[in-house]
């Protein structure tokens, strides 16, 4: 399985 | 002007040894409401979210909002120079490029201070939607660490499944499987021992033991840990701190290749 980045969950501020 | 000041600085030192394993350094956000700080580690892969009420410091002044860039390391050996009684002075002038820790012991006989450089951080702030979240787990935070400890011997990943049954975590990988299941146990007398589930819908989803791990550094904050999960969501792992405020992980679930 593969780790996403938390980042491609929440939006930049 | 800022200046904070927390009777039990153990407190502090908590949350500092909760999140050093994941950020080596990181951006504290002061404000009339207190402090807060948002970072993920170096791999992106979870985000550390603390937020301490300006109400629960036994005296809070902010004049001016106030990023203080830490190196957390630095800030450990600050703290690893506090008693497990003392009193806690944290205090920076507008503008400063340093940030000054007084501690003092219970009797007052002991007075120490150290001032350590702030960091100018290149600091993102994610914004974090609202989400209705499929379940809600609550249970005992010493369980919750023995068990992702238990399982991480297992393999490198655990999947945590919730149903109206209870929860499962589980684990496989070289040496076999191991599976853990806690279902709702109510005890009024001892709210903390507690496991409670509150479920919308069925959810399993798939994390990595190093990062669960790391999250369970934050036990000694709190008795109690909130676990909510939804498909395709990170998992929030929540451990409040009694009249302070809250230390949140948020981790991605691992996703199919």
């Amino acid at each position: 399985m593969a780790q996403p980045s938390i980042a491609r969950y929440f939006n930049n501020r | 002007m800022f200046e904070a000041r927390l009777v039990n600085s153990s407190t502090f030192r908590k949350v500092l040894d909760a999140i050093k394993d994941l950020l080596n350094e990181a951006s504290f956000d002061c404000s009339e409401n207190g402090i807060q700080l948002q970072a993920m580690d170096s791999s992106h892969v979870s985000l550390v979210s603390l937020n301490l009420k300006s109400d629960g410091f036994d005296k809070f002044r902010c004049d001016r909002n106030l990023t203080m860039g830490m190196n957390l390391t630095s800030l450990g050996k600050v703290f690893k120079c506090s008693g497990a009684d003392d009193t806690v002075t944290m205090k920076a002038q507008d503008y400063a490029d340093t940030v000054t820790f007084m501690f003092e012991s219970k009797k007052q006989d002991k007075i120490s201070d150290y001032e350590m450089k702030l960091m100018n951080l290149d600091q993102e702030h994610l914004g974090i939607p609202d989400t209705e979240f499929s379940c809600i787990i609550k249970m005992p935070s010493i369980e919750f660490a023995r068990i992702i400890r238990d399982l991480s011997q297992f393999g490198e990943s655990i999947v945590i499944s919730c149903t109206k049954e209870g929860v499962k975590f589980s684990a496989q990988g070289d040496i076999g499987t191991g599976n853990v299941k806690l279902a709702q146990t109510h005890n009024f007398d001892k709210e903390e021992e507690s496991v409670t589930i509150d479920l919308q819908e069925p959810v399993a989803l798939t994390f990595a033991c190093q990062y669960l791990n790391s999250f369970t550094k934050a036990t000694p904050l709190s008795n109690q840990v909130k676990l909510s999960m939804c498909e395709n969501v990170p998992l929030v792992v929540e451990y409040q701190i009694p009249e302070l405020g809250h230390l949140r992980f948020y981790l991605a679930p691992k996703i199919e290749e």
